[in-house]
C-alpha cells in the first residue's frame, strides 16, 4: 500500500523541517 | 486537505462534496501520517478502513531517529493525536520511553499534557483553556534534561523560550 504525508500548516512553514520529514518518510 | 483542516479547527464540518474529493483523490492510500493531531479523529473516522498515525509515531518507527532518542531528553508528544488512540499509543511511547531511557510529556495516568495545539486558536483571538507557558513550565519543574524533543513544530517556539537547553523537533534527532 502507499503512505501519505499530511504535514499541516506548521510544518509546511518550516521548510527545512518539512524537507527533513519528507527526505526520512521516503526511506 | 489543509482548506478541510483550517475548516475543522474554526468549527466548520467539511461539505459531502468535499468529502467525496478527498476520498476519490486518497483511494489508493493504505496510511495517512499526519502532523496536525486533531485531524486523526476525522481522518479515521472518514476512512475507516485506512491507517492513520501521527508524524512523532512515523518517525520514532525509523532505527536511526528511535536510536537517537537518549537517556537525557524530555520527548513532548502531540497530546491530540495521543488521545485519539489512547489505548495504542499508551504502549507504544511506553516502549519508546523504556528503550530510550528518556522522559515524556505526561502525566502520572500516561495522559500527554497539551502544550502548543491550542497556539493558533489564540492567535486568531479565540479564548483557550489551556496556557501553553503555563503547560511548558509545568512539564519542566524541577525536571532536570539535557535537551528537549519536540513531536509538534508549535511546540518548538515555546519551549525555545521557557528552557535553558537545546531544543529540535524529532524529525533532527541525530
Amino acid at each position: 500500500g502507499s503512505k501519505v504525508f499530511l504535514p499541516g500548516m506548521a510544518v509546511r512553514k518550516n521548510e527545512q523541517i518539512f524537507q527533513g520529514i519528507t527526505r526520512l518518510l521516503e526511506q | 486537505i489543509s482548506d478541510i483542516a483550517a475548516d475543522i479547527e474554526a468549527g466548520v464540518r467539511p461539505e459531502p462534496k468535499q468529502l467525496e474529493k478527498l476520498a476519490s483523490a486518497m483511494s489508493g492510500v493504505t496510511e495517512f501520517v499526519v502532523a496536525e493531531g486533531f485531524l486523526h479523529r476525522y481522518l479515521r473516522a472518514w476512512f475507516p478502513e485506512k491507517k492513520v498515525i501521527g508524524l512523532g509515531e512515523a518517525l520514532l518507527r525509523l532505527p536511526e531517529i528511535a536510536k537517537a532518542l537518549k537517556p537525557g531528553d524530555l520527548y513532548v508528544i502531540e497530546a491530540r493525536g495521543y488521545h485519539s488512540d489512547y489505548k495504542r499509543l499508551v504502549k507504544f511511547y511506553d516502549s519508546v520511553r523504556l528503550q530510550a531511557g528518556c522522559t515524556m510529556s505526561t502525566s502520572l495516568q500516561r495522559a500527554a499534557i497539551p502544550v502548543g495545539a491550542t497556539e493558533p486558536q489564540k492567535q486568531r483571538g479565540c479564548s483557550s483553556r489551556v496556557d501553553s507557558s503555563e503547560q511548558v513550565r509545568w512539564i519542566l519543574d524541577r525536571r532536570k534534561v539535557d535537551r528537549v524533543v519536540v513531536e509538534s513544530v508549535e511546540d518548538m517556539g515555546i519551549f525555545k523560550n521557557l528552557s535553558p537547553v537545546n531544543v529540535i523537533h524529532v524529525s533532527e534527532l541525530r
